[in-house]
């Protein structure tokens, strides 16, 4: 759901060691990558490399049909073009879903028809799998890699709300990282004692500098960037003067990474 | 204003 609000189609590179995610927005600005290791998976099967290439707002709408307690399978046979979804409904009576979603062999752009099903386990769901013969080239391999000036760790819903508070406020924020303080709305580590008793400074964010940043970033990138924070408690935001921005969320099966190009010029 | 850059820019550093 966070990678659909920036992009619509992408590639899921399926392999036995994981199913990875990397696709740039349409304006070419932010670059999301997602990865799902095998172990993160109930049981994990992977005959032979593949890209699914997948629309994600149709994807999101058919997992949105899904309560928690489902267990939710993915299945995609050999050549095929179809993802097949099956949910495992736990409980024993069937709830109505009121859902659109790709018939097989629809064309990924077109509306689809309406559709009211009584969902069932067996029923198996289909949507329109776009195998999209042109996967991206994977530019983030060397990022990663990349050493960063700073990093610095916060609580994912701090950063939600900073981001989205100054969203109201403005387009852009400048966040610039020193020894002790990370100026987005003035935050500072907790690292003095005589900060303990300022209780306006959240806990929980740490600063790690080996040379000061400054770089200005899009809001409204950020708060998009910002809704995986439901993955993870925390976020890094790892910058350096002359790289982009990554948005760091790591989770137990994986992590979500997103790339951001600075704002230049004041 | 601040101009926005995009990820092009970066690929050089590959």
């Amino acid at each position: 759901k966070s990678c659909s609000i920036l992009v619509t189609d992408a590639n899921f590179e399926c392999n036995e060691e994981n199913i990875m995610l990397q696709a740039m927005d349409n304006s070419h600005i932010a670059l999301v990558s997602v990865e799902i290791g095998a172990p993160g998976f109930t049981s994990y099967r992977c005959d032979r490399t593949m890209p699914l290439g997948v629309d994600l707002t149709s994807l999101t709408k058919v997992l949105r049909c899904a309560k928690d307690e489902n267990i939710c399978t993915l299945k995609a046979a050999d050549e095929a073009d179809v993802l097949n979804l099956v949910y495992d409904a736990k409980s024993a009576f069937f709830s109505p879903f009121f859902f659109a979603f790709m018939w097989h062999g629809r064309d990924a752009s077109s509306p689809f028809p309406p559709f009211f099903l009584l969902c069932s386990a067996l029923l198996p769901l289909f949507i329109h799998l776009n195998i999209s013969l042109s996967s991206q080239t994977p530019i983030t391999s060397s990022w990663p890699e990349t050493k960063y000036d700073t990093r610095v760790t916060l609580p994912s819903a701090e950063f939600t709300r900073i981001v989205r508070d100054l969203s109201q406020l403005g387009e852009h924020v400048r966040i610039e990282v020193s020894k002790e303080v990370v100026r987005i709305s003035k935050l500072k580590a907790k690292s003095s004692a005589e900060d303990e008793d300022n209780d306006s400074i959240p806990t929980g964010v740490v600063i790690e500098m080996n040379q000061h940043v400054s770089l200005t970033f899009s809001l409204k990138y950020l708060v998009n960037f910002s809704k995986s924070g439901s993955l993870s408690g925390e976020v890094q935001l790892l910058m350096s003067n002359d790289v982009p921005l990554l948005v760091a969320y790591d989770f137990t099966q994986g992590y979500i990474r997103c790339y951001l190009a600075p704002k230049i010029g004041d | 204003t601040p101009v926005q850059n995009d990820l092009s820019e970066y690929f050089s550093l590959l």
